[in-house]
């Protein structure tokens, strides 16, 4: 999964976003980890997708500030609707 | 803000609610209060009534439950999920839980209960996650001190309203709806005209309110803390009319136009706010200018207009021959008092910028003071 420069992020930050992701966003269970997938762009996508209803800078990437949110305590409701 | 898919809704004004079980992690009547205050933020916004039932089915089962609890959601253990709750409907939906992971608590430390409890029934009743970061609705949780993020915003007000309308205006017992937009200017404590709404005592230490705001004065610390009252009782209407503490019962009643309520420490109690009337007071009387409690005769001096009241703490009772001139016992004095405070054996009376220290054994104001000179100005 490409940084795009940003901090390198370890494989906990990584576990984290795809279980938020699939948790709250509706991200799509992917057999394969998180961070080795080759196609990115819904990956992208869907953190674009995070980034933008928590009010953060849309980078598409797991910037300090996104991981930072991820890390919050929150409602368990997911923000995207079933 | 927004709605659940479909934009699920109530289809009745008045709602049931029955607390399923408790978390160990506070008393039951503190569960009972966060609850009830937290119905009462979207009640005051809404023509929505809610009443509790303590078995069978009601419309907002609230329960805890850690780990797998018989949904397709499990909890996580302590942080990230702290709760969820489904939008109107029949059987489950409607309903709150609450993961008894978390260490539920009523003030900033662990997860406040209220603040929690407010947002999830927002669920309850209809609305999905705002992404408005000032917004009750929003999903990340914040419990800040310095911001006004545990009272409804514009957004959330609206958001409840598209699906239920505002509260009928000729309720005569409506509450000002509590609005962080747009922000009033925020009292600076040592502008010359700085008057104050109300004073009291707190366990040892001195509060002076102001719209929404209140000065906090510890003998530990003389320079004055300064807080939003919402960040210390998230359901008390700011622009308060007086407040005062029954030291006896370790409880400050706090009082705007026609209500009161009663807080221990920063816990508003369950039953409030009630009606002054239930005090003793006439029909005539609409608000309390100020109130002060005298604790070495445990008697509470209700000012209103140019006249008193002296209430029994003891008995619970307006005393008889009452009320009087304040003019006649406390000279001086002039009519019409924003706040007074007993301490050291003066009262001290505010009223716009001024103050005045009143001795009440020579029965004279002994110093005019401005009203901010507790606040080290």
């Amino acid at each position: 999964y490409p940084l795009h420069g940003a901090v390198r992020q370890d494989h906990s930050t990584m576990d984290l976003a795809q279980q938020y992701l699939e948790k709250y966003y509706n991200f799509r269970k992917n057999e394969k980890q998180f961070y080795k997938r080759k196609d990115s762009s819904s990956v992208v996508k869907k953190i674009q997708e995070m980034q933008k209803f928590l009010g953060l800078e849309i980078t598409g990437e797991l910037d300090s500030n996104t991981v930072e949110l991820m890390h919050k305590p929150r409602c368990g409701v997911p923000d995207v609707g079933g | 803000f927004s709605t659940f898919p479909g934009s699920p809704k109530w289809r009745k004004n008045h709602i049931s609610y029955r607390i399923v079980n408790y978390t160990l992690d506070l008393p039951k009547e503190s569960v009972d209060s966060a609850i009830e205050r937290a119905l009462k933020v979207w009640e005051e916004v809404t023509p929505l009534t809610f009443s509790r039932i303590s078995e069978g089915e009601a419309d907002i089962m609230i329960s805890f439950a850690v780990g797998e609890h018989g949904d397709f959601y499990p909890f996580d253990g302590v942080g990230q999920s702290l709760a969820h709750a489904y939008p109107p409907g029949p059987g489950f939906y409607g309903d709150a839980h609450f993961d008894d992971d978390e260490k539920w608590s009523l003030g900033p430390s662990g997860t406040n209960l209220f603040l929690v409890a407010a947002h999830e029934l927002g669920h309850s009743l209809g609305l999905f996650h705002s992404n408005n970061k000032e917004s009750l609705m929003y999903p990340v949780y914040r419990f800040s001190t310095s911001q006004a993020n545990i009272r409804l915003s514009q957004d959330d007000i609206e958001g409840i309203q598209s699906l239920y309308g505002a509260r009928p205006s000729s309720d005569a017992t409506v509450v000002p709806v509590p609005s962080i937009s747009p922000k009033p200017e925020t009292p600076v404590k040592c502008d010359p005209a700085l008057s104050f709404d109300a004073v009291t005592m707190l366990r040892g230490e001195f509060l002076f309110f102001k719209d929404r705001h209140f000065w906090r004065r510890t003998q530990w610390n003389p320079e004055p803390e300064f807080h939003l009252i919402s960040a210390f009782w998230p359901s008390l209407p700011s622009g308060l009319d007086a407040a005062y503490e029954a030291n006896n019962k370790d409880r400050v009643l706090i009082f705007k136009g026609s209500q009161f309520w009663a807080v221990r420490g920063n816990e508003v109690q369950a039953g409030y706010p009630k009606g002054i009337h239930t005090l003793g007071f006439p029909p005539t009387v609409k608000k309390i200018d100020a109130a002060v409690f005298e604790k070495e005769k445990k008697k509470t001096y209700f000012f209103v207009g140019d006249k008193y009241w002296r209430f029994d703490e003891t008995r619970q009772l307006m005393d008889k021959g009452f009320p009087r001139l304040i003019t006649d016992d406390f000279p001086g004095i002039e009519p019409q008092v924003d706040a007074v405070l007993h301490a050291f054996g003066f009262f001290y009376f505010f009223r716009g910028s001024s103050q005045f220290e009143f001795d009440p054994n020579a029965r004279t104001v002994t110093h005019t003071l401005k009203s901010n000179s507790w606040l080290l100005c």
